[in-house]
């Protein structure tokens, strides 16, 4: 399903050049729960980045579903990222102006889903989060976990085959942080993948495996026995 | 020092009125070491936005140094924020368009240092959070936890006496997240007196007494006895 091989990711700034990945070859099937690990500065959000698509390599091949990513045009990376990726933010990146529902609504929007039933699907993915009585309040009307849990019900509203989490539950207690990891583990059960950066430990036990990134390198991939 | 009297913080949304802090009355004296948890939407930085003079309460009454904040004028409240308290925002609050470095120097410039004092003081603080190799960069050539880390920096140049921080570990990796903590020490030893909101407890058990919110009033209040 996402094999990348050697895949390196490099900023040019002036005479310096920083490499946030340095070679990074790692294959995951469909169906799998992967947690992604490492040091603040390591890596792991370059790396979702580019497995989303929303980014391009500096080098090295990136393939979806066996087929080269940087081959494709712009509409089957858009029909891509539309339809088969969900993907939360490690910032939310959620639209100031625009209440929760909105925000959620918006990949249906993308997709040209009729209004009533984009509303109806939105208010269902709210109520997920338990976000329902926040839905018509603007991103600075909403608390950060709140903001958070809203990025989380955009990424899910299209029924994802494959979703990709930057760090969901930082700014989460632990009681809301274990209901966001129950419907991600419904969403897991029924089929699909999903790929989590975290950098707590009890967060990435819900995964079947766990691969640390470490200065741009995958330093470890462990998969759990199953249990 | 810091002292609370039923202070209550209503939002009025058209026709519905959220009331995100219903009646908190709490002390914290001088170089106390507080942390403050709670589940997500409890009020945790609705709080700390009126400790740290940042939002006025809609009902009851907030004194500073035994002086009711209210009663104060902006020349006063502005030397306050500026000289006194240091505030890691739960977003970071960075300038999108300065250098890590720049970003760092503010509170300086606000208080009139002589830029090359300025230049060395805001590269300590930078050194401290073990960004040096990243001075020049802007927030969005940054990771999540580095920009945390440079709002931090931030919060400590000017060597506050109190330090206000809500969720300053959210973005980063437990060895990273407990660097932060060696340096919050650090300032603690030194007779300051910090307010830390975080929902990761073992961040919490650095601090000598955990104050509990939930739905905008104190659930619990615990000191740690001495060890
Ligand atoms: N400007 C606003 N207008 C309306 N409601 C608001 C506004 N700001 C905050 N709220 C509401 O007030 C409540 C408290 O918000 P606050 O940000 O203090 O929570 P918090 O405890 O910091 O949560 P988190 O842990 O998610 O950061 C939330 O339910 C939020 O929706
Ligand atoms: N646009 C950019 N220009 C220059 N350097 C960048 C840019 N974006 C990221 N970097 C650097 O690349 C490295 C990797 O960044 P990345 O965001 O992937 O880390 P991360 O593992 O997600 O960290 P965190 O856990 O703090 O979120 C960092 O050292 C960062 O400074
Ligand atoms: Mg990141
Ligand atoms: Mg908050």
């Amino acid at each position: 399903l996402i094999e990348t091989r050697d895949l390196w990711k490099t900023y040019v700034m002036g005479s310096e050049e920083i490499h946030a990945l340095q070679g990074v070859s790692i294959q995951i099937m469909r169906g799998e729960y992967v947690a992604i690990m490492g040091p603040s500065g390591s890596g792991k959000s370059t790396l979702m980045n580019l497995i989303g698509c929303l980014d391009t390599p500096s080098r090295g091949s990136y393939l979806l579903n066996e087929k080269e990513v940087a081959a494709m045009n712009d509409d089957e990376l858009a029909r891509i990222r539309n339809q088969e990726i969900g993907f939360v933010f490690q910032t939310f990146n959620l639209l100031p102006r625009a209440t929760a529902l909105h925000n959620v609504e918006l990949p249906l929007i993308y997709a040209g889903m009729p209004s009533k039933e984009r509303q109806e699907r939105a208010r269902q993915a709210l109520e997920k989060v338990e976000l329902t009585s926040r839905a018509s309040h603007r991103p600075n009307e909403l608390s950060g976990g709140q903001r958070q849990r809203v990025a989380i019900a955009r990424a899910l509203v299209n029924d994802p085959s494959i979703l990709l989490a930057d760090e969901p539950t930082g700014n989460l207690d632990s009681k809301t942080g274990n209901e966001i990891m129950g419907v991600f583990e419904r969403l897991h059960a029924a089929g699909n993948t999903i790929v989590l950066v975290t950098h707590e430990p009890e967060i990435a036990a819900y995964a079947h495996r766990s691969i640390s990134i470490r200065d741009g390198l995958v330093e470890k991939d462990v998969r759990r026995e199953a249990d």
